[in-house]
């Protein structure tokens, strides 16, 4: 089985804004 | 066919010819007849100018043939010849014709350093202990282990009224020294410049017209120095730079002058001499293509049991070690291509939030993946697991 790749989109940064890459 | 490597194409000793190191070379004489000008002897006539140059001019070119220097009045009747050689030279013999009855007393010195400092190579006197306070030479050569500069008997003159001094190296070594495995011969031989003192002319003494001493000069020609160009068995010629100075024109990974030095990639081991034996050759460093400098570093060359001490210096191509042979932090080894190829190293790209980290296995390429996260990169959650919202836990157990 081939997982789809992880899609940034979906993430909530809400909490975590210091570790979002720069894109 | 070239000299300095063989058919296989490996390197070995290989030296210049035998040449007149002196042939067209200016001469200092610290006395030149023909300032003023007198009956036989006018510098500013070349017919009747016997200029030092004459001493090095190709044989039989030339007319006058003989430099001849002033003349003397009085004690002291030293004069000085002073040859540079324009590079160091590995001397064979010095030799110079008289035109003239050959001086009793003469001394034969050498420059290693251009003309900053003298050592003598040897003495010519009919008494060599009132004139240098040394014994003759003995008929075996040097008492010690080394060379040394003896007194030899003064040119004796021919029958045409001239004379010859002639000094050959082995003269003052001692028998069974070999060039290639004695430093201190080789130190021995080694010259920049040639310098001839004249000290005492034949007549000297001599007393005409009730007592008055007579005036006296000296009158030589074909100043020869013997030599081979000094290129440490590196190179088989020396050229003429853009400077217009005599260079060896170095082989086997060597450079310089002399060629006394490797080049600056080549210096995976520490340059030495070139013998029959063993041509010593500079080795390049193995950087893989990935360097254009590096460093010779004898620890390391120890520790090889001698055989390599070079590190590279600025890795390219993301590379990193000693020899550029592996990746640095945060690239893998392709599998696909050549430890040399420039894309040889390739970036881990692992993914932001997937991986645990930035630095891949430098073999495989694997990323450090999160719980639930596979993939070369971590890009993708493993089976049984599924995308969360979470950047820390960006794969959850699938319910």
């Amino acid at each position: 089985e081939v997982m789809p790749t992880l899609d940034m989109a979906l993430f909530d940064w809400t909490d975590y804004e210091d570790l979002k890459p720069e894109v | 066919a070239d000299p300095c490597y063989d058919e296989a194409g490996e390197p070995r000793c290989c030296v210049p010819g035998l040449v007149n190191a002196a042939l067209g070379r200016e001469v200092l004489a610290s006395s030149t007849c023909g300032s003023p000008a007198n009956r036989v002897c006018d510098s500013s006539d070349p017919q009747r100018a016997h200029s030092a140059d004459l001493l090095t001019s190709a044989p039989g070119t030339a007319s006058p043939l003989c430099w001849r220097s002033d003349l003397l009045q009085r004690a002291p009747f030293n004069i000085t010849l002073t040859v540079p050689l324009g590079k160091a030279f590995e001397l064979v013999f010095v030799s110079l014709r008289f035109c003239s009855a050959p001086p009793t007393s003469a001394a034969l010195l050498k420059s290693q350093d251009h003309g900053r400092s003298w050592v003598p190579l040897g003495f010519f006197s009919s008494s060599c202990g009132l004139d240098y306070g040394r014994p003759p030479a003995p008929a075996d050569g040097p008492a010690g282990p080394g060379p040394e500069a003896l007194c030899f008997p003064a040119p004796q003159a021919q029958p045409d009224g001239g004379g010859l001094l002639a000094f050959s190296v082995q003269d003052g070594s001692p028998q069974g020294l070999d060039l290639d495995n004695s430093p201190v011969l080789q130190d021995w031989v080694t010259a920049t410049d040639i310098r001839i003192v004249l000290t005492r002319p034949a007549a000297q003494g001599d007393t005409r017209d009730g007592g008055v001493t007579a005036p006296y000069s000296y009158s030589a020609a074909e100043l020869q120095v013997g030599g081979r160009c000094k290129c440490n068995g590196h190179a088989s010629r020396c050229l003429l730079d853009t400077q217009g100075r005599l260079t060896c024109d170095c082989q086997h990974g060597t450079e310089g002058p002399d060629c006394s030095r490797c080049k600056p990639f080549y210096c995976d081991r520490p340059w030495q001499r070139a013998t029959g034996q063993e041509a010593h050759a500079c080795l390049a460093c193995s950087c893989n293509g990935h360097a254009r400098r590096c460093r010779f570093n004898m620890e390391l060359y120890r520790l090889s049991g001698r055989r390599s001490g070079g590190v590279c210096l600025n890795c390219r191509h993301n590379t990193a070690g000693r020899h550029c042979h592996y990746c640095r932090e945060g690239f893998y080894r392709d599998p696909g291509r050549t430890l040399s190829d420039r894309r040889a190293c390739r970036a881990c790209d692992c993914h932001p939030v997937g991986a645990a980290g930035k630095t891949c296995n430098q073999t495989t390429g694997q990323c450090p993946c999160k719980d639930g996260v596979t993939g070369l990169t971590c890009n993708r959650c493993a089976p049984g697991f599924q995308q969360s919202r979470s950047p820390v836990a960006p794969c959850v157990k699938t319910l």
